[in-house]
């Protein structure tokens, strides 16, 4: 009888969960259009910049290369390996197919 | 070209979230460490 | 009693499948008022900056802390003799301020009043949550 009620009620919790699940999915559905019609907005794109000094005030003594790239660019950093010379190899891919990757060095000297 | 998801991690502009990134900066950090 | 555990199982899947989904709900909702938030800043300036001192959104940053890392970039590729990291643009304008204390709970009642302003009314929940970084609360009062 016990074991009963302890499943009536796991499967009770489960059915909560799964509509808390599609509400979580509807909001980042949602979410994510909110986002994009706020970054399309024409008077928005004017403004969506940050300055250099912006950046390099975020990443203090770093050298940076910023990386601007279409939506849909994709990226991949293979696992460190040992290379030959007994060096660790550090390697970024970038691929895109519907326009250019721009790439600036960011650096305050 | 050849690389199976194991051996690279990956990201997606516009695409991935910001932890796909942070997965990326641990997983060259523990390489580092190690 | 093996049905039991099955459902169980069940459970906990969904359980971190919502924690998961929670996360990156946090994460979009702080994306959308951070840009909200550089907008207005950029907006309300007396006078903007030079062109060639800006770079607009979207972009992310990589950074290495040896000043004499030596990179090699070919058409589709970086070389790097050292370690790197990678940030989003959301990741700069957090760090800058324009989440303004929610990414880490630390938001002034001023601030979560505006925070809330800049996203749709059905969320302004979690940013009550966010600021108080009591995230699982959330899913307690929505079942």
């Amino acid at each position: 009888k016990e074991v009963i009620g302890r499943l009536r009620c796991l499967k009770a919790e489960i059915e909560d969960l799964e509509l808390k699940e599609r509400e979580l999915d509807q909001q980042k559905l949602w979410l994510q259009q909110s986002i994009k019609n706020v970054m399309d907005d024409s008077i928005n794109n004017r403004f969506s910049y940050v300055t250099y000094e912006d950046i390099c005030n975020c990443f203090n003594g770093d050298t940076l290369l910023a990386i601007q790239a279409p939506s849909g660019t994709q990226l991949e950093v293979p696992i460190p390996e040992m290379g030959q010379n007994g060096q660790k190899k550090y390697q970024i891919n970038l691929k895109s197919h519907s326009g250019p990757i721009h790439v600036l060095l960011i650096n305050k000297e | 070209a050849g690389l199976t998801p194991r051996s690279a991690l990956l990201y997606k502009f516009n695409g991935s979230p910001s932890k796909s990134l942070k997965d990326i900066n641990n997983m060259i950090r523990q390489g580092e460490q190690r | 009693a093996q049905k039991y555990q099955d459902l169980e199982v069940d459970r906990q899947r969904r359980l971190e499948r919502i924690k998961q989904k929670q996360s990156q709900l946090q994460e979009l909702i702080l994306q959308q008022i951070a840009f909200k938030n550089l907008v207005q800043a950029e907006q309300q300036a007396n006078w903007p900056p030079p062109s060639n001192s800006i770079i607009h959104l979207l972009f992310i940053v990589n950074t290495s802390k040896k000043t004499m890392t030596d990179c090699s970039i070919s058409n589709d590729k970086f070389d790097f003799d050292n370690t790197f990291e990678i940030h989003d643009d959301t990741e700069v304008l957090k760090q800058m301020g324009l989440a303004r204390g929610l990414e880490s709970g630390s938001c002034s009642a001023e601030h979560l009043k505006m925070a809330r302003s800049l996203i749709p009314k059905a969320l302004e929940p979690y940013v009550t949550e966010m600021s108080q970084r009591s995230i699982s609360s959330v899913f307690v009062t929505s079942s």
